[in-house]
């Protein structure tokens, strides 16, 4: 049996909106150390990784491994019936074809409960591999949507470099070029607003900007986001999701062959 | 022209 209840369920509203553009069908995993998601987008050029940890629930029982195959669609359907502030309960009971979520108001007058079919999905899981990153940048969460959707008007592409100048981010089109330099700050009024640059050597990647705007679909999980890149590594871009865990999403790099 | 790599180029199945 599993029965997971979450008293800021607009949470796992926030998680299903930030995923739903990217991946159509996925199986949610239960196990002891908490509710997670690996899956990839159709043409398998990202990747997204979803924890979140059984301690950032208020209640978590899940007696044996469950894995939860589900449209994200019709997931986010659901969970869109449930108010801001309403606590979340997911219920499925072992070898149930149902998933159940119960959505209660704060001052518990009005429960309602939704129940959804699950659907038996192949995915394999991949490995990823534990990396020593060349440079990791962190920013402000919206600092980044706003750059990734500014270059998108101009180019489908966008490049990445990091030098000891900053992180610039650079795209071309047809009606021209354009390039956003962002410099390390650290000496700001609140520490979410930094920007900061760890470079162990210069790095400079090609991404296709379509991925990139869906990703920032997670920019409500977190005020900052952090992007690790390497050369020939997928670049990853995370979205911290406070006390719980995290959404990661890996988009594997354009390369020239 | 760069190409679009796939994911599963770096990360293998588990």
């Amino acid at each position: 049996m599993l029965e997971l209840r979450l008293v800021q369920g607009s949470l796992l509203k926030k998680v299903l909106e930030a995923i739903r553009e990217l991946v159509t069908d996925a199986n949610f995993d239960c196990s002891a150390t908490g509710f997670s998601l690996q899956a990839m987008d159709s043409s398998h050029v990202a990747l997204v990784a979803l924890l979140l940890r059984s301690e950032g629930f208020e209640h978590y029982r899940c007696d044996r491994n469950l894995s939860m195959g589900m449209n994200l669609n019709n997931v986010s359907k659901m969970l869109r019936c449930a108010g801001n502030n309403d606590i979340i309960t997911v219920k499925a009971d072992d070898g149930s074809d149902t998933v159940t979520f119960m959505f209660e108001s704060p001052n518990q007058d009005k429960i309602a409960d939704f129940e959804m079919k699950l659907m038996d999905i192949d995915s394999e899981h991949l490995g990823i591999p534990d990396a020593e990153y060349q440079a990791i940048v962190r920013m402000p969460s919206s600092e980044f949507a706003r750059i990734c959707k500014d270059l998108s008007s101009i180019g489908d592409t966008v490049i990445i470099s990091v030098t000891k100048e900053g992180v610039k981010f650079s795209t071309a089109g047809d009606i021209g070029t354009a390039n956003i330099v962002c410099r390390q700050n650290k000496t700001v009024d609140k520490p979410e607003e930094a920007t900061i640059i760890e470079m162990q050597e210069p790095v400079s990647l090609t991404f296709a900007l379509r991925y990139m705007n869906s990703f920032t679909k997670a920019t409500p999980l977190s005020e900052t986001v952090t992007i690790s890149l390497s050369s020939d590594l997928p670049v990853v871009v995370e979205y911290k999701i406070a006390e719980m865990g995290y959404i990661r999403f890996y988009l594997a790099p354009k390369i020239e062959e | 022209k760069p190409k679009q790599q796939t994911i599963s180029r770096f990360f293998p199945p588990k």
